[in-house]
């Protein structure tokens, strides 16, 4: 399945840039996983186990994402790291 | 049965992110 195959991929690629630590990067390829993922449960056939397995884990990559959301929004917000003499 | 098979899906990292001051 292809698209199964690319949801995968993508959640993968997010997972690998997360622990990167680059976050902007991770943040858009689990929203785009997350995307793929749900389209597959609801237009392509798949076994009721198979779309459970992958509703819980789009729970986990949305909650992650939601994370790193908060992270970037504080990490903007927050002022440059003053420089000690 | 096809489609039933358990699939191999990412794990999401459990590293905490860093602290914003």
């Amino acid at each position: 399945n292809n698209n199964l195959q690319k949801a995968i991929d993508l959640a993968s690629k997010a997972a690998q840039e997360d622990k990167a630590e680059n976050y902007e990067e991770a943040l858009r390829l689990y929203q785009h996983a997350v995307q793929y993922f749900l389209h597959v449960v609801k237009y392509e056939a798949q076994g009721d186990k198979a779309k459970q397995s992958i509703r819980a884990k789009c729970a986990e990559y949305l909650d992650r994402a939601e994370k790193l959301k908060e992270y970037l929004k504080k990490k903007e917000k927050a002022p440059a790291k003053p420089v000690k003499e | 049965t096809q489609g039933d098979a358990d699939l191999e899906l990412p794990e999401v990292p459990e590293e905490e992110l860093p602290e914003v001051p």
